[in-house]
């Protein structure tokens, strides 16, 4: 199911990384 | 248990711990059995949980002890049923899933409060063709005219929480909210509304707090202020 499953969870751990504003801030 | 003895369960009027204790197992269910399960479960499951969550919210008499923790267990049940694309969709498409999800921004119950906001900062930096955030935003404010209170209040509140992980919460939803923004005007409106509101004097105290997760936000709070400012 490959991709299909773990959406909330990568979106989480972008957003507590900083990872999700960084790519932004680029 | 297959989704659809979820669904009756979830239809049989429950109460209290009969009820905690369904809602615990579905979260399970939903977490580990395979995205044609959750489809299963579908619409139908996830509006009886919206409305179940409503009620609970809405019901004065339901602030019990347990009524919150069926409050907090649907929240998870719901990040897992988001969890895949399916399921996120659905959510997407529900007209009440984002307002109820701000209606658990309650700074008396910190746990699920923990959660709401993060499950809502995810919903607002998603890529997707409706700007999230601004649904987000659009019922951060209803709520807050609803109870004649600053929007953002709920959120400085978490901030002089003492749990160290709402306050990182609630620095990822500004954060994920001032993002999001495309115009300058509208981010910087939306900073200044918080400093406004003694965000200012709360990041002094949060500054002294040693907390990975917490340094992460601020200095992306910090990164963002100043690319705009250099913009402005």
């Amino acid at each position: 199911e490959g991709d299909e499953t773990g959406v909330m969870d990568s979106l989480m751990e972008a957003l507590q990384s900083g990872a999700a504003f960084r790519d932004r801030r680029k | 248990k297959s989704a659809m003895m979820y669904i009756q369960e979830l239809k049989s009027d429950y109460r209290d711990a009969q009820l905690l204790s369904c809602l615990e197992s579905l979260r399970v269910s939903l977490n580990n059995n395979p995205v044609s399960w959750v489809q299963n479960f579908g619409d139908e499951g996830l509006a009886l949980l919206l409305n179940l969550l409503r009620k609970l919210q809405d019901d004065k008499e339901e602030c019990s002890h347990i009524g919150v923790k069926c409050q907090h267990e649907i929240i998870r049940c719901l990040k897992a049923f988001m969890n895949n694309k399916c399921g996120l969709k659905s959510m997407l498409e529900s007209v009440e899933g984002i307002p109820l999800l701000v209606k658990a921004i309650n700074p008396r119950v910190s746990h699920m409060m923990v959660d709401a906001v993060k499950l809502l900062s995810a919903i607002s930096i998603m890529e997707h063709p409706e700007n999230l955030h601004e649904r987000v935003l659009e019922a951060i404010t209803e709520e807050a005219e609803r109870q004649d209170i600053e929007r953002f209040q709920p959120l400085l509140s978490g901030m002089r929480n003492h749990n160290i992980a709402l306050k990182g919460g609630c620095m990822q939803l500004i954060n994920a909210l001032i993002s999001r923004g495309e115009e300058l005007d509208f981010r910087i409106h939306i900073r200044s509304e918080l400093l406004r509101l003694g965000l200012r004097e709360l990041l002094t105290e949060v500054r002294k707090i040693e907390n990975e997760e917490l340094r992460v936000q601020l200095t992306v709070f910090d990164e963002q202020a100043e690319d705009d400012s250099e913009d402005l």
